[in-house]
């Protein structure tokens, strides 16, 4: 399991 | 990074730039609706918080905590400092019709059950309507003074930068944030009946005034 999306944008 | 989201990005700073630059130099916040401010500061803090947990890097720290505290700032200024200039009888728009749809969302599409991940969702939904407040004013009110279109020509910006850079993203990187992005679509499409105001009067040279 982990994010499926990094959130990397502001 | 890519050329549209960093010129987003300066898009997004700009704006909050020319909104400080508007209260100050005028000494007034007549115009800019403080529910929509308010909005700014909790997107800013929910989404954000992930700035104790995890580094991207150091423009994304910079940037999240010049937008943490700029809004906060102007939150200051709009209460204390300029507060007999704000006038909350204009500015009625119900905030429960946005945050509680917005808790609903956030609650059904996330990437995570966690504290983390549901106010990233949160903060990405209350984003794409925070703008409405202040859109609903300037229909009441009829007009804005240049300045004022100027910020939410930025902001706008911001917003329409944001789509080409997940095009190019999704073609360079395969990188797809279906949530980031849904979002995004409509809160650039609530600017398109401004944006259209401001290309056809304000950068005419003429006031922005709505037809009655």
């Amino acid at each position: 399991e982990g994010n499926p999306v990094h959130h990397d944008e502001l | 990074m890519n050329i549209f989201r960093f010129f987003g990005d300066l898009s997004h700073l700009a704006s909050i730039f020319i909104l400080i630059h508007k209260i100050t130099t005028t000494r007034s916040c007549r115009g800019i609706s403080f529910k929509t401010q308010a909005l700014y500061v909790t997107v800013f803090v929910t989404r954000y918080l992930d700035l104790f947990t995890s580094y991207v890097s150091l423009y994304n720290t910079v940037m999240k905590i010049f937008f943490i505290a700029s809004s906060c700032y102007i939150l200051y200024l709009m209460r204390v400092r300029y507060r007999p200039t704000n006038d909350p009888s204009i500015d009625t728009f119900r905030l429960e019709y946005l945050v509680g749809p917005c808790v609903v969302l956030a609650l059904i599409f996330n990437y995570g059950y966690n504290p983390t991940e549901l106010l990233w969702s949160f903060s990405i939904f209350l984003e794409s309507v925070a703008i409405l407040p202040q859109l609903f004013m300037l229909q009441r009110t009829g007009e804005a003074e240049t300045i004022t279109t100027h910020y939410l020509a930025a902001l706008g910006a911001y917003r329409a930068l944001y789509i080409p850079n997940w095009i190019y993203r999704y073609f360079s990187e395969g990188y797809v944030d279906p949530i980031s992005v849904t979002a995004g679509l409509v809160q650039t499409g609530l600017y398109l009946d401004f944006f259209y105001v401001y290309f056809t009067k304000v950068l005419q040279g003429q006031k922005f005034e709505l037809p009655a």
